[in-house]
Protein backbone atom coordinates (compact mmCIF):
# COMPACT_ATOMS: atom_id res chain seq x y z
CA UNK A 1 0.00 0.00 0.00
CA UNK A 2 1.29 3.44 -1.19
CA UNK A 3 1.72 5.95 1.72
CA UNK A 4 -1.48 8.86 1.74
CA UNK A 5 0.64 12.34 1.39
CA UNK A 6 -1.24 15.62 2.75
CA UNK A 7 -2.61 18.52 0.78
CA UNK A 8 0.22 20.75 2.66
CA UNK A 9 3.12 18.76 0.57
CA UNK A 10 1.99 20.50 -2.38
CA UNK A 11 0.71 23.83 -1.47
CA UNK A 12 2.27 26.22 0.78
CA UNK A 13 0.64 27.95 3.72
CA UNK A 14 0.14 31.56 3.38
CA UNK B 1 -24.37 44.71 3.94
CA UNK B 2 -24.52 41.52 2.38
CA UNK B 3 -27.71 40.26 0.21
CA UNK B 4 -27.62 37.50 -1.96
CA UNK B 5 -30.42 35.70 -3.41
CA UNK B 6 -30.53 32.30 -4.92
CA UNK B 7 -33.60 31.40 -7.48
CA UNK B 8 -33.28 28.05 -6.31
CA UNK B 9 -32.44 27.09 -2.99
CA UNK B 10 -31.35 23.51 -4.54
CA UNK B 11 -28.09 25.27 -5.32
CA UNK B 12 -27.08 26.41 -1.75
CA UNK B 13 -28.07 22.79 -0.74
CA UNK B 14 -26.63 20.90 -3.14
CA UNK B 15 -23.25 22.60 -2.68
CA UNK B 16 -23.21 22.27 1.05
CA UNK B 17 -24.35 18.76 0.40
CA UNK B 18 -21.26 18.29 -1.25
CA UNK B 19 -18.50 19.48 1.15
CA UNK B 20 -20.24 19.12 4.63
CA UNK B 21 -18.93 15.52 4.91
CA UNK B 22 -15.47 16.36 4.10
CA UNK B 23 -15.47 19.82 6.17
CA UNK B 24 -17.35 20.85 9.53
CA UNK B 25 -16.36 24.54 9.98
CA UNK B 26 -15.16 27.34 7.31
CA UNK B 27 -15.16 30.85 6.23
CA UNK B 28 -17.56 32.34 3.50
CA UNK B 29 -15.02 34.94 2.05
CA UNK B 30 -17.67 37.39 0.99
CA UNK B 31 -17.01 40.36 -1.73
CA UNK B 32 -18.94 42.65 -4.35
CA UNK B 33 -16.40 41.28 -7.24
CA UNK B 34 -16.04 37.93 -6.28
CA UNK B 35 -18.95 36.76 -4.38
CA UNK B 36 -18.65 34.12 -2.04
CA UNK B 37 -15.27 31.92 -2.01
CA UNK B 38 -14.57 29.43 0.24
CA UNK B 39 -11.10 27.29 0.91
CA UNK B 40 -11.48 24.41 3.10
CA UNK B 41 -9.21 21.90 4.14
CA UNK B 42 -10.71 18.16 5.17
CA UNK B 43 -9.64 17.12 8.91
CA UNK B 44 -7.01 14.32 7.32
CA UNK B 45 -5.25 17.52 5.27
CA UNK B 46 -5.71 15.46 2.48
CA UNK B 47 -8.34 17.30 0.42
CA UNK B 48 -8.80 21.04 -0.42
CA UNK B 49 -11.87 22.52 -1.46
CA UNK B 50 -11.63 25.59 -3.29
CA UNK B 51 -15.93 26.81 -4.27
CA UNK B 52 -16.28 29.87 -6.09
CA UNK B 53 -19.94 31.24 -6.65
CA UNK B 54 -19.42 34.50 -8.52
CA UNK B 55 -22.43 36.98 -8.44
CA UNK B 56 -23.79 35.25 -11.43
CA UNK B 57 -24.25 32.76 -9.39
CA UNK B 58 -27.22 34.43 -8.22
CA UNK B 59 -30.67 36.29 -9.09
CA UNK B 60 -29.69 39.36 -6.49
CA UNK B 61 -26.07 39.87 -5.32
CA UNK B 62 -24.60 43.10 -3.26
CA UNK B 63 -21.98 43.18 -0.93
CA UNK B 64 -21.13 46.85 0.20
CA UNK B 65 -17.99 45.65 1.86
CA UNK B 66 -15.36 42.35 2.31
CA UNK B 67 -16.96 40.37 4.76
CA UNK B 68 -16.15 37.29 6.58
CA UNK B 69 -18.30 34.42 7.31
CA UNK B 70 -17.27 31.35 9.80
CA UNK B 71 -19.97 28.91 9.21
CA UNK B 72 -20.65 25.41 10.75
CA UNK B 73 -22.07 23.47 7.72
CA UNK B 74 -24.11 21.15 9.73
CA UNK B 75 -26.11 23.87 11.35
CA UNK B 76 -26.34 25.16 7.81
CA UNK B 77 -27.59 21.88 6.65
CA UNK B 78 -30.26 21.52 8.96
CA UNK B 79 -31.11 25.42 8.20
CA UNK B 80 -31.45 24.65 4.33
CA UNK B 81 -33.36 21.51 5.04
CA UNK B 82 -36.40 23.94 6.26
CA UNK B 83 -36.96 25.35 3.07
CA UNK B 84 -38.03 23.67 -0.48
CA UNK B 85 -35.52 23.24 -3.20
CA UNK B 86 -37.76 25.66 -5.91
CA UNK B 87 -37.99 28.07 -3.08
CA UNK B 88 -35.99 31.62 -3.41
CA UNK B 89 -32.95 31.28 -1.09
CA UNK B 90 -31.60 35.02 0.39
CA UNK B 91 -28.36 35.19 2.93
CA UNK B 92 -28.40 38.51 4.65
CA UNK B 93 -25.70 39.98 6.96
CA UNK B 94 -25.42 42.79 8.26
CA UNK B 95 -21.31 44.73 8.58
CA UNK B 96 -19.55 43.07 11.50
CA UNK B 97 -22.00 40.26 11.49
CA UNK B 98 -22.67 37.87 14.66
CA UNK B 99 -25.19 35.56 12.36
CA UNK B 100 -26.75 35.59 8.96
CA UNK B 101 -29.79 35.42 8.44
CA UNK B 102 -31.73 33.03 5.94
CA UNK B 103 -34.94 33.78 4.34
CA UNK B 104 -36.84 31.44 1.84
CA UNK B 105 -39.43 32.52 -0.12
CA UNK B 106 -42.38 30.11 -1.56
CA UNK B 107 -42.62 30.97 -5.14
CA UNK B 108 -46.52 30.09 -5.28
CA UNK B 109 -47.54 30.76 -2.34
CA UNK B 110 -47.18 33.70 0.26
CA UNK B 111 -45.05 32.26 3.00
CA UNK B 112 -41.77 33.29 3.94
CA UNK B 113 -39.64 31.79 6.38
CA UNK B 114 -36.36 33.18 8.44
CA UNK B 115 -33.84 31.51 9.79
CA UNK B 116 -30.82 33.04 12.01
CA UNK B 117 -27.42 31.29 11.99
CA UNK B 118 -25.01 31.99 14.84
CA UNK B 119 -21.43 32.45 13.19
CA UNK B 120 -18.12 30.99 14.27
CA UNK B 121 -14.95 32.70 14.40
CA UNK B 122 -12.59 30.23 12.82
CA UNK B 123 -8.80 30.54 12.61
CA UNK B 124 -7.64 28.41 9.38
CA UNK B 125 -4.88 28.70 7.22
CA UNK B 126 -5.10 29.37 3.43
CA UNK B 127 -3.04 27.37 1.28
CA UNK B 128 -1.54 29.01 -1.84
CA UNK B 129 -2.92 26.73 -5.25
CA UNK B 130 -0.41 28.07 -8.21
CA UNK B 131 -2.16 27.70 -12.10
CA UNK B 132 -0.35 24.23 -12.43
CA UNK B 133 0.46 22.90 -15.96
CA UNK B 134 -1.21 19.75 -16.29
CA UNK B 135 0.23 16.57 -17.66
CA UNK B 136 -3.48 15.12 -18.40
CA UNK B 137 -7.21 16.55 -18.57
CA UNK B 138 -10.46 14.66 -18.73
CA UNK B 139 -13.64 15.50 -18.74
CA UNK B 140 -16.16 13.66 -18.44
CA UNK B 141 -19.86 12.55 -17.47
CA UNK B 142 -20.03 12.81 -13.60
CA UNK B 143 -22.66 10.52 -13.40
CA UNK B 144 -19.84 7.52 -14.81
CA UNK B 145 -17.23 8.98 -12.52
CA UNK B 146 -19.02 8.45 -9.75
CA UNK B 147 -20.26 4.93 -10.46
CA UNK B 148 -16.36 4.09 -10.53
CA UNK B 149 -15.67 5.78 -7.45
CA UNK B 150 -18.79 4.15 -5.62
CA UNK B 151 -18.49 0.83 -7.06
CA UNK B 152 -14.36 0.48 -6.85
CA UNK B 153 -14.83 1.60 -3.03
CA UNK B 154 -16.11 -1.73 -2.18
CA UNK B 155 -13.33 -3.87 -3.68
CA UNK B 156 -10.00 -1.30 -2.46
CA UNK B 157 -9.19 1.36 -0.97
CA UNK B 158 -7.11 2.70 -3.43
CA UNK B 159 -8.18 3.76 -7.28
CA UNK B 160 -5.59 4.08 -9.72
CA UNK B 161 -6.32 6.52 -12.85
CA UNK B 162 -4.02 5.88 -15.72
CA UNK B 163 -3.72 8.09 -18.87
CA UNK B 164 -2.81 7.80 -22.29
CA UNK B 165 -3.75 9.39 -25.37
CA UNK B 166 -6.40 6.49 -26.53
CA UNK B 167 -7.58 6.09 -22.95
CA UNK B 168 -8.42 6.47 -19.46
CA UNK B 169 -8.38 3.79 -17.35
CA UNK B 170 -9.83 3.14 -13.59
CA UNK B 171 -8.46 0.84 -11.42
CA UNK B 172 -8.82 -0.91 -8.53
CA UNK B 173 -7.35 -4.21 -6.29
CA UNK B 174 -8.68 -5.54 -3.35
CA UNK B 175 -8.83 -8.43 -1.15
CA UNK B 176 -11.35 -9.96 -3.06
CA UNK B 177 -9.49 -9.49 -6.83
CA UNK B 178 -8.69 -6.40 -9.15
CA UNK B 179 -11.09 -4.31 -11.33
CA UNK B 180 -10.53 -2.08 -14.20
CA UNK B 181 -12.71 0.19 -16.64
CA UNK B 182 -11.51 1.84 -19.68
CA UNK B 183 -13.15 5.13 -21.37
CA UNK B 184 -11.90 6.21 -25.05
CA UNK B 185 -12.23 9.64 -25.88
CA UNK B 186 -16.04 10.05 -27.86
CA UNK B 187 -17.71 12.62 -28.91
CA UNK B 188 -22.15 12.88 -28.59
CA UNK B 189 -23.18 15.53 -30.77
CA UNK B 190 -26.54 15.11 -29.28
CA UNK B 191 -25.88 14.74 -25.67
CA UNK B 192 -22.56 16.99 -25.54
CA UNK B 193 -23.04 15.86 -21.54
CA UNK B 194 -22.22 12.61 -22.98
CA UNK B 195 -18.80 12.83 -24.56
CA UNK B 196 -15.22 12.08 -23.00
CA UNK B 197 -12.58 13.91 -24.08
CA UNK B 198 -8.83 13.47 -23.18
CA UNK B 199 -6.23 16.29 -23.28
CA UNK B 200 -2.48 14.52 -22.59
CA UNK B 201 0.19 16.08 -22.99
CA UNK B 202 2.12 13.49 -20.88
CA UNK B 203 0.84 10.01 -19.66
CA UNK B 204 -0.18 9.36 -16.13
CA UNK B 205 -0.66 6.63 -13.84
CA UNK B 206 -1.65 8.29 -9.97
CA UNK B 207 -2.97 6.57 -7.19
CA UNK B 208 -6.01 7.82 -4.95
CA UNK B 209 -7.67 7.23 -1.37
CA UNK B 210 -10.72 5.50 -2.47
CA UNK B 211 -12.84 6.84 0.81
CA UNK B 212 -11.82 10.80 -0.90
CA UNK B 213 -13.14 9.83 -4.16
CA UNK B 214 -16.10 8.92 -2.58
CA UNK B 215 -16.90 12.34 -1.05
CA UNK B 216 -15.91 14.34 -3.96
CA UNK B 217 -18.29 12.70 -6.16
CA UNK B 218 -21.04 13.97 -3.78
CA UNK B 219 -20.69 17.01 -6.53
CA UNK B 220 -21.93 15.31 -8.99
CA UNK B 221 -25.84 16.29 -8.40
CA UNK B 222 -24.30 20.38 -9.46
CA UNK B 223 -23.09 19.58 -12.67
CA UNK B 224 -23.54 16.81 -15.28
CA UNK B 225 -19.74 16.70 -16.16
CA UNK B 226 -16.72 16.36 -14.31
CA UNK B 227 -13.31 17.66 -15.25
CA UNK B 228 -9.94 16.07 -13.67
CA UNK B 229 -6.98 17.32 -14.50
CA UNK B 230 -3.92 15.42 -13.16
CA UNK B 231 -0.07 15.89 -12.70
CA UNK B 232 2.65 13.29 -12.21
CA UNK B 233 3.17 12.95 -8.14
CA UNK B 234 0.96 16.23 -7.45
CA UNK B 235 -2.43 16.32 -6.69
CA UNK B 236 -5.30 15.83 -8.80
CA UNK B 237 -8.19 18.77 -9.20
CA UNK B 238 -11.47 17.97 -9.81
CA UNK B 239 -13.95 20.29 -11.11
CA UNK B 240 -17.41 21.02 -11.22
CA UNK B 241 -18.83 23.73 -12.70
CA UNK B 242 -21.44 25.86 -11.22
CA UNK B 243 -23.93 27.80 -12.83
CA UNK B 244 -21.49 30.62 -12.69
CA UNK B 245 -17.88 29.52 -10.96
CA UNK B 246 -17.17 26.09 -9.87
CA UNK B 247 -16.39 23.76 -6.82
CA UNK B 248 -13.24 22.44 -6.88
CA UNK B 249 -11.53 19.58 -5.29
CA UNK B 250 -7.66 19.36 -4.81
CA UNK B 251 -6.81 15.78 -4.06
CA UNK B 252 -3.34 14.50 -2.61
CA UNK B 253 -2.28 11.41 -4.16
CA UNK B 254 -1.11 8.37 -2.50
CA UNK B 255 2.83 7.40 -3.43
CA UNK B 256 6.18 6.72 -2.57
CA UNK B 257 8.57 8.83 -2.68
Amino acid sequence: NKPQLTIEEFFPVE
Amino acid sequence: MLEGKFDQASLLKKIIDSIRDSVKLCNFNCSQNDGITVQAIDDSRVLLIALKMDPGCFQEFRCDRDMVLGLDLESLGKILKQGNNEDYLTLIAEDNPDSLLIVFEDKKKDRISEFSLKLMDIDSDVLTIDDMDNDCSITMPSADFSKIARDFKTMSESLQIIVTKESVKFKAEGQIGSGSVIFKPHTDLDNPDESIKIDMNQPVNLTFGAKYLNDIVKASTLSSTITIKLTDKAPALFEFKLPSGYLRYYLAPKFED
